[in-house]
């Protein structure tokens, strides 16, 4: 596995150097805000992030060495986690507000003509009111982004032959990158106590992060019956592969 | 790999060595 011959510092700089670029949504959101109109530029933002996504996972060291299902396995698991904790990160210097795109920045008035999403709009300003508070650093965020993708499924393909080996890989990974994450802590300069409560601070915000997904996977899928918004290609794909595996 | 897997746009993304930016 590439990721176990890197140092937690070298694995940090690839994971970085795997950002996905800004993603804009290049036109203006139809006045008045609308459900409609929202779930539209919402979900077409979503369809052009989840195509970097798989660029970026593709550049995380190790995930390409695991087998194809695993690879599309975790990704299905994981993709509205990695959107909203990159929302979170977006929206950490604009309290009260949520940075969805540089030219998408929604408050929770707006959010409200949305129905069901000002629950999930009010526990996304509360998870990154939280890491505001915790002063979450660029490497820690990378590293928590790469636990979730690789934390993202237990039950992954059959375990017999390589499909076994994929999964040891895969426990592997999330060993390494949470080396990486205790080494970028570490140069925070805190006591050894106190850096151990902030790992744990850090990792009990993932748990947050998988129900607020849960939350948004239910009401998109809401949104999807209801007809509000038309879901096309890869995030229909997504969306139908993730209530698969929640059934 | 089941024939529905290999369908799957994301299947495709996966795969293929170019970036899936050129694609989309």
């Amino acid at each position: 596995l590439v990721s176990a011959v890197l140092s937690p510092q070298e694995l940090i700089s690839r994971i970085i150097e795997a950002e996905p670029p800004e993603t804009y949504l290049m036109k203006d959101v139809k006045r008045p805000f609308t459900e409609a109109n929202v779930m539209m530029s919402l979900t077409n933002l979503a369809d052009k992030e989840l195509v970097h996504m798989i660029t970026w996972a593709k550049k995380i060291p190790g995930f390409v060495e695991l087998s194809l299902l695993d690879q599309v396995h975790l990704l299905e698991c994981c993709w509205l986690e990695v959107l909203m904790l990159g929302l979170m990160w977006r929206s950490v210097d604009h309290p009260g507000k949520l940075m969805f795109s540089p030219d998408l920045i929604l408050s929770r008035d707006e959010g409200s003509c949305v129905q069901g999403f000002v629950e999930i709009f009010d526990m996304l300003l509360a998870a990154t009111a939280r890491f505001r508070e915790l002063q979450l650093q660029k490497e820690e965020y990378v590293c928590l982004k790469a636990l979730i993708l690789f934390n993202s499924n237990l039950c992954l393909s059959s375990s017999e032959g390589e499909e076994l080996q994929s999964r040891t890989k895969v426990m592997r990974l999330l060993d390494s990158v949470t080396d990486a994450l205790v080494w970028a802590i570490s140069k925070t300069g805190l006591s050894f106590q106190q850096r151990s409560t902030r790992q744990a601070r850090l990792l009990m915000l993932l748990s947050h992060i998988r129900h607020l997904s849960n939350k948004g996977i239910d009401h998109l899928h809401c949104m999807k019956m209801r007809n509000v918004v038309p879901l096309y290609d890869l995030l229909l794909e997504m969306l139908d592969a993730h209530i698969m595996h929640g059934s | 790999t089941s024939l529905k897997e290999k369908h799957k746009i994301l299947h495709r993304l996966l795969q293929n060595s170019t970036s899936p930016v050129d694609l989309a």
